[in-house]
């Protein structure tokens, strides 16, 4: 009990550093346990240092580089213990265009070697260029939704209609 | 087991039955504001045997039953079924849960109906759940952000 | 007290239902005291239903949906009360390219006639595009904010650049 | 009165003195994640007298003053100065806000000093303030859809 969540939490601390420094381009960052000296007990805290900047806690970064640290916590995760499927809804909002590409980085390089199938809900034209295959849902008759292949060319257009 | 496909009907604003493959990759949702996309990510995971009506943004699990519109009539009947392949591809397994109005849910697994708990164990075998980190619903990054530690170490119980 | 409250909220209530139908193009909300009598203490219920769905809360509505509506909220307790300046931080993330058409027409409408001063901070195109001047912040020096006048067609550049 | 300019002097990023207009109609503020327009925002708020570094995102107030980087030491001393203008844009009168650190907040309305409240009452009869819903910060519509019907109503109490 106590020694697996131990283990766990050793990988996750890696893959978060590791993700870190990759999504911020440098910088470093670390998951500390808080509270208590039982990890069965403890809480999760996430100290980050964006590049060029002090480490400090997650709450006084901007509202993008607080996402994007905890994109890096969720792909932690998700690597120590891969599921055969990801849903990740909307959590690209609110990156700018050079950190969604990062977060698409990230998710190419974790499906590299897993074979875990992605569905990811965006409203980000970036995301839409770069998967590897699009639906749109629509709601052509008010209230009652259905789904359509989207081309890839076609992907402006589904994102402008109402 | 690979996810192959997942078919919903009369699940909230999914009233006519509807397919969604799931293939290999990454694959994209999208569509305007409202339009039903999160209602695909809650379908999954009620699949899953999600027990709170709460997490799917429900008062009461009647909620996801399809609840009419001004040209519809309410449902009293929702079903979501989802297809797991073997490595060739071929589906194997057909997981199903379906809720009728003021009668609660059932489980199918491969058309033998289960309890809740042999649909999660399932699920569980292959390393996913209705509250798996893997399912990342739409307010999930902005509550990792605020959550207290003591909140945020639910996280880290998933991946041990 | 109590009575400024009482009309205050009526004056909230009604330019709430307007807003609400400019934005959503249709359908019908409401404001909601709840939980006591006395308006000075009762809580704030928000009753929406969008074009062709059922009435309900706030919380089975869309992210997008929800975020619209509480816009409205906003600008309608805003309207009762003008004040010289409004700022709005990213308030347009969770909105498609339709809503935010709309929502940019709301502000429009809004500061028709009122002397109100708007600072909008944005990572979307459209509501860039649609701003009377833009100014951006750089961190050319790690660490270290600048702001610098911006074209309104280097606009994309300048959401690219990091 | 006319908010007509705000000028940021070792406030969190702006640790170089920057000015910016304030004009009639909208102005976009645009750049990438963590450049620092939040930072003028907070700015604003704290020039109006926000008297909770918790709500501008510090644990005591002194985290608003430029921590330094690794190539520039950190500062003692933030200033934001706010300029008001009459109906023919003459700056009439300057509200300003400095800290030093460990030494506290000093409020100045055209140069002499006066206390927190009186900045505060100058705003107020401008219908304005930290608090006020005009200034949306980032999270705030998250709030709003998330909090419980007793803590929207601080909402209401703005508009009366
Ligand atoms: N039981 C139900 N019956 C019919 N419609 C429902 C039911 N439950 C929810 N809905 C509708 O589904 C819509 C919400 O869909 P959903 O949350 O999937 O939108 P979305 O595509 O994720 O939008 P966004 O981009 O804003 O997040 C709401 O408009 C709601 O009225
Ligand atoms: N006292 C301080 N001294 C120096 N830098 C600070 C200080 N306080 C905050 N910062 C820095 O300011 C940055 C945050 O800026 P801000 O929140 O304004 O970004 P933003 O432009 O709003 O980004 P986003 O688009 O992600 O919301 C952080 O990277 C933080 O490190
Ligand atoms: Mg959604
Ligand atoms: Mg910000």
């Amino acid at each position: 009990g106590r020694e697996r969540m131990t283990k766990s939490f050793e990988s996750v601390n890696n893959y978060f550093k590791e993700f870190f420094v990759t999504l911020f381009d440098g910088g470093k960052a670390h998951l500390k346990l808080v509270e208590s000296e039982d990890p069965l007990e403890a809480g999760l805290e996430i100290m980050v240092s964006p590049p060029g900047k002090k480490l400090q806690s997650m709450s006084l970064l901007s509202g993008g580089e607080q996402a994007l640290a905890a994109i890096a916590l969720l792909f932690a995760v998700f690597k120590t213990n891969p599921a055969p499927i990801c849903v990740l809804d909307e959590v690209d909002a609110p990156l700018d265009d050079s950190n969604v590409h990062k977060f698409c980085d990230l998710i190419e390089r974790i499906i590299d070697n897993l074979k875990t199938r992605f569905l990811i809900i965006t409203h980000n034209t970036i995301t839409m260029s770069r998967m590897n295959r699009l639906y749109g849902v629509t709601m052509e008759e008010k209230g009652v939704s259905q789904l359509v292949s989207v081309d890839l060319e076609r992907a402006s257009d589904m994102k402008e209609a109402v | 087991m690979d996810f192959s496909r997942i078919r919903i009907t009369g699940f909230k604003s999914f009233v006519d039955p509807t397919e969604l493959k799931i293939s290999q990759g990454t694959t994209g949702i999208v569509g305007p504001n409202g339009c039903g996309k999160s209602n695909i990510v809650e379908s999954l995971k009620w699949v899953m045997g999600e027990s709170s009506a709460k997490r799917i943004r429900g008062s009461e699990m009647d909620d996801v039953i399809f609840n009419g519109t001004d040209r519809r009539p309410s449902r009293n009947l929702a079903e979501v079924q989802l297809f797991l392949a073997d490595n060739d591809g071929n589906d194997e397994v057909v997981v199903s849960r379906r809720i009728e109005r003021e009668l609660g849910s059932r489980y199918l697994i491969n058309g033998k109906d289960v309890r809740a708990r042999d649909l999660q164990l399932l699920f569980a075998d292959e390393n996913i759940g209705s509250q798996s980190t893997a399912l990342v619903g739409q307010g999930k990054i902005g509550s990792i952000i605020n959550s207290k530690p003591q909140e945020r170490r639910s996280i880290l119980e998933e991946a041990a």
